[in-house]
């Protein structure tokens, strides 16, 4: 699965997500990517999110649609809702991936509770983040 | 001043360290660059993040190393079945596609979706047709093959499981 979330010049926020699914896949099963507010979700003015992960959890969850919510029906920042999600609830319920996401003050989260998740993300002018394991 | 800013995943799981070498992982890395630059610089010129994402996420379809696009995995069946959705949170338009074969981006035909029909998501056949309409580009499976990908399918064949991309040491029967 590969994903992307961005605020642009104007504060406008976008989310994209893509997948070729799992291998070995029967049924034509689909996971959360394409449904959404739980793999991809973009709201106005709370935060854009992508996920990745075993997908039937995130969409049990409601994980990207959730985040934003916690934003803005419970006031919490992107940070405490992204952690609370992917590494409180989606835990519990043993749920592995994780998610990016960014809201309209550019603040970027790359929130996982799996070993690892293939990520990068920019800034302003900033350098480039990349990393693949955990800090 | 407004602040810009883009992030990219190219998927989670148990990844192992000891299957990743420092080439490798250097490959990985700098093609999460190469997609973080193609939409940073979407961003910089002014333009949208609705624009940034998509292009980002195309780059990332036409990376074979990713379990998405040309990199998809194979299904039970051989094949390759490609999910994909897209949202704008200006206008909370999104648009989606489930299930397709075939289509070269999967999500250049969820924003299709999103731009040009009255619905929200679109699975198997008719979003194949919807994309044919909107003169999307198709592929043939050849496109699609990798043996990395094949030797994956091979081995879930074999233990009859189903499993995530990344995920090495775990599966779901």
């Amino acid at each position: 699965t590969v994903g992307a979330v961005a605020v642009d010049v104007s504060g406008n926020l976008a989310a994209a997500t893509s997948t070729g699914g799992m291998t070995n896949k029967k049924y034509n099963r689909i996971g959360d990517s394409p449904i959404i507010g739980a793999g991809t979700y973009a709201a106005n003015h709370t935060c854009a999110v992508s996920c990745t992960g075993h997908g039937e959890y995130f969409m049990r969850a409601v994980v990207a649609y959730d985040v934003a919510c916690l934003m803005e029906y419970k006031g919490v920042n992107l940070q405490q809702a992204c952690d609370y999600v992917v590494k409180d609830k989606l835990v519990k319920q043993g749920g592995e991936g994780g998610l990016i996401a960014v809201d309209q003050a550019a603040n970027i989260i790359l929130s996982f509770n799996s070993e690892g998740m293939y990520r990068a993300s920019r800034l302003n002018n900033e350098s480039i983040y990349s990393r693949i394991y955990k800090d | 001043m407004q602040k810009i800013a883009i992030a990219v995943h190219g998927g989670a799981g148990t990844i192992l360290r000891s299957a990743m070498s420092p080439e490798k992982e250097r490959h990985y890395l700098n093609a999460l660059e190469s997609a973080v630059k193609v939409g940073h610089h979407i961003l910089a010129s002014g333009r949208t993040a609705l624009e940034a994402v998509i292009k980002t996420v195309q780059y990332l379809e036409d990376e074979p190393i990713f379990n998405a696009g040309k990199g998809s995995v194979f299904t039970h069946e051989g094949h390759h079945e490609m999910d994909a959705a897209v949202m704008c949170g200006q206008t909370l338009t999104a648009g989606a596609v489930a299930g397709v074969r075939q289509v070269r981006n999967p999500i250049l035909l969820a924003d299709e979706v999103r731009m040009q029909s009255e619905h929200v998501l679109l699975s198997g056949a008719g979003a194949e047709e919807f994309g044919r309409e909107r003169g999307l580009i198709f592929e043939p499976d050849s496109y699609f093959y990798d043996e990395y990908r094949y030797q994956q399918w091979l081995e879930a064949q074999r233990t009859d499981t189903v499993t995530l991309d990344h995920t090495e040491d775990r599966k779901f029967g």
